[in-house]
């Protein structure tokens, strides 16, 4: 059950690093 | 308290501190409980928070938008952030026809505290690998919001980076950015930014420049990068 939750939290947090930018990119 | 007895709260005519004492409790349950008490909630659940959204974005404008209305509002957004943070509860919101609108109306440059939550889940929402493109469905919602209040779609978002909110600025680039690294045509990147340049963003770009914020710089340096790379493909 634990894997299904923070799926918002790593999204905003690739967002604010840049990684979510990054990676595509890639 | 059980999921469901706060879908039974919600479906009673709740008003002003107690809608807020229940929407404060329920941010805190939704954010601890495990994702079967999300579930639970559901889908029921959460058009009864956007039912309450709307009606309280219908109701008469606050004086200096300070009033517990907005406090109600801010905290339903705070919900949402929270019955998202788990797959049940993003495959929810976004397959409901209200859920993309209703955010995309609470991009409020007058209620700065608000509107970084809100650009921060609708730049969320924009970054989902997924077929819906959803990247196109908040654009959308963006301009037919704009087109009903008659203003150019991007102003809101100007707005919010000409307040004095560091993390608003940074917020509202990074839903700049969400949106313009998900479209797949070179041209219509290119367009994107231009419609933005024209509507003010190349004057704030270099007074936000000075600032030092790492949140900001990123993503000041995600949008330079990323004009520079389509220039160069152009």
């Amino acid at each position: 059950e634990n894997d299904e939750t923070g799926v918002m939290d790593c999204l905003l947090e690739a967002l604010q690093s840049g990684a979510a930018f990054r990676d595509r990119r890639k | 308290r059980s999921a469901l007895m706060y879908i039974q709260e919600l479906k009673t005519d709740l008003r002003d501190a107690q809608l807020l004492t229940c929407l404060e409790s329920l941010r805190v349950s939704l954010n601890n409980n495990p994702v079967s008490w999300v579930q639970t909630f559901g889908a029921e659940g959460l058009a009864l928070l956007l039912a309450f959204l709307r009606k309280l974005q219908d109701e008469k404008e606050e004086p200096l938008y300070a009033g517990i209305g907005v406090k109600c509002q801010h905290e339903i957004i705070r919900c949402l952030k929270a019955f998202m943070n788990n797959k049940h509860g993003l495959k929810a919101m976004l397959t409901s026809e209200e859920g993309i609108p209703l955010l995309v109306r609470s991009i409020n440059p007058k209620v700065p505290h608000m509107m970084v939550d809100v650009v921060k889940l609708l730049s969320a929402i924009c970054i989902l690998e997924h077929p819906g493109n959803y990247h196109e469905r908040v654009l959308e919602c963006i301009t037919e919001q704009a087109e009903e209040q008659e203003i150019e779609r991007f102003q809101p978002l100007l707005s919010g980076m000409h307040k004095n909110s560091i993390t608003l600025k940074a917020g509202c680039m990074q839903l700049i950015n969400a949106l313009i690294s998900r479209v797949e045509e070179l041209d219509f990147r290119i367009h994107l930014r231009s419609e933005l340049m024209r509507l003010g963003l190349k004057d704030l770009l270099k007074e936000v420049r000075s600032i030092e914020n790492e949140e900001l710089k990123v993503q000041l340096q995600v949008f330079e990068e990323q004009a520079d790379e389509d220039s160069e493909d152009l």
